[in-house]
């Protein structure tokens, strides 16, 4: 059976990209079957795995005009699978208002590939709009959110637990919050050590044990287009993300 | 005459907020009238001057139902005033769709305190619908572009020149791009260092010479309700966020 995640905070540069692909990228080293959907006009997940000058992707899956399979990208070498976005998700947003059943195409899309992945993990961007809610409704297994430990980033879970609520009770019911994964942690600084104990106190089950450091590493792979499993596999960052992996692997019964 | 810069970049975190709150503070501290416009539904510019518990804000001046002047709060120690985000600004992205001059309202609700102000900054959200072209249509004087000096928020950059220039032949002819200010720089990396570089060598006269270093006062700060000026004047980010506002100045010939 397919697990589904999506990543998902409106807040914007917490990391929901970098914990996607590197996140992905483990599951893969596993031995999983791991597709990445990059829901984001940004295109950054496409980005770090290297991907340029892309004809057909997630915009096209959407509105049923090209199946998954035929978008998808295989990187033998990575062993990860990405459906790839393009900039005219962008405009998305605004086509998506007027058809019927706009807030599932990206589950609809996805159904006609089920079972060929261990997990597909969506990436979506810093908004609560309808791409994100085609996020939402397409995480058949739960989200996760990043959480930066930086203040300004736990002003924003506030208005992210309502929209979950809201998703849930209008479109969604078994809508659930996989786990929350803290970010960007500077063990050198009070605030990231408030925030962590701020977040476990608010959420006790939820916060995945593994917190990711902040690592220049984690900063350059992108530029090199390669998880950090490739780039820089020692590294602080590297390490966190795998141990987060073995960590989502033996909850979700796949070890 | 008053001058009205909107602070813009889809990419999220890469600090729009943070220059906003703290370019306004130190050209509140020379002397301007300052007022400071939270655009986004994450009200992060409002937590940063220390507000809470809003009832209107500018979610209800979007719409034509209270006029800013009965929204705005002053704050007489800082000198900044600030038209406050309530959490309902999340849905004016949908509910604006309908409505006539939809990209225009922000514009429109401020020319009503036109001349009040020597400065009106408008902090926009991280994506590019109908609230960041309310702020772009606003941005009479042009758009202030916060530049993370990172791989990612490199990627973007095309994408939001591609934007501007849409909105700048569909509907306002005058947008200009004011200047970029390269911030969270590190120099510890070459990864900042790559990014300066390129940067200016794309946009040659628009990058502001004060680059803003990293620097974890500038992300305590908003916990405590006060811009950086307030906070931590001698810190690296303080020192560069006043060098930022004489830079400006200057150029705007407001010394
Ligand atoms: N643990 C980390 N340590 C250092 N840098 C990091 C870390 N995680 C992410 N980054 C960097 O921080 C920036 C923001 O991360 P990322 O783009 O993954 O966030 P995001 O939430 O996906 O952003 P957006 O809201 O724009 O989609 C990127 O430049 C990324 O390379
Ligand atoms: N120069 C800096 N040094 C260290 N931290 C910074 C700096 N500038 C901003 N920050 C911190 O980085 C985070 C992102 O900054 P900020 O929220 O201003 O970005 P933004 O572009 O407004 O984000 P969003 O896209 O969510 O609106 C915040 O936690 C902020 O406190
Ligand atoms: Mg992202
Ligand atoms: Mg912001």
């Amino acid at each position: 059976m397919t697990i589904t995640y999506s990543f998902v905070n409106q807040k914007g540069g917490v990391g929901k990209t970098t914990t996607a692909v590197n996140l992905g990228a483990y599951l893969a080293e596993a031995g999983q079957k791991v597709l990445i959907v990059d829901l984001d006009p940004q295109a950054n997940a496409t980005a770090c795995l290297g991907v340029e000058n892309v004809i057909n992707g997630t915009y096209d899956t959407l509105f049923g005009r090209i199946s998954p399979t035929d978008c998808i990208l295989h990187n033998p070498r990575l062993k990860l699978s990405l459906l790839p976005s393009t900039p005219d998700l962008a405009g998305a947003r605004v086509e998506l208002v007027e058809l019927p059943e706009r807030e599932h195409r990206m589950r609809r899309a996805l159904e006609s590939i089920n079972d060929r992945y261990d997990y597909i993990l969506i990436d979506c961007p810093p908004s609560l709009g309808l791409l994100t809610v085609n996020g939402l409704m397409a995480a058949l297994q739960g989200v996760i959110i990043p959480i930066q430990c930086e203040y300004l980033a736990l002003e924003g879970l506030s208005q992210l637990m309502y929209t979950l609520e809201h998703a849930r009770s209008r479109l969604h019911p078994n809508l659930i919050i996989r786990g929350m994964v803290l970010t960007m942690f500077d063990g050198r600084t009070n605030l990231a050590r408030d925030v962590v104990e701020e977040v476990r106190r608010h959420f006790p089950r939820k916060v995945f044990k593994s917190i990711i450091p902040r690592s220049i590493r984690l900063a350059e792979a992108p530029s090199h287009g390669i998880p950090i499993s490739a780039y820089a596999p020692d590294s602080s960052g590297a390490i966190a993300y795998r141990a987060l992996a073995e960590e989502l692997l033996a909850e979700d019964l796949r070890e």
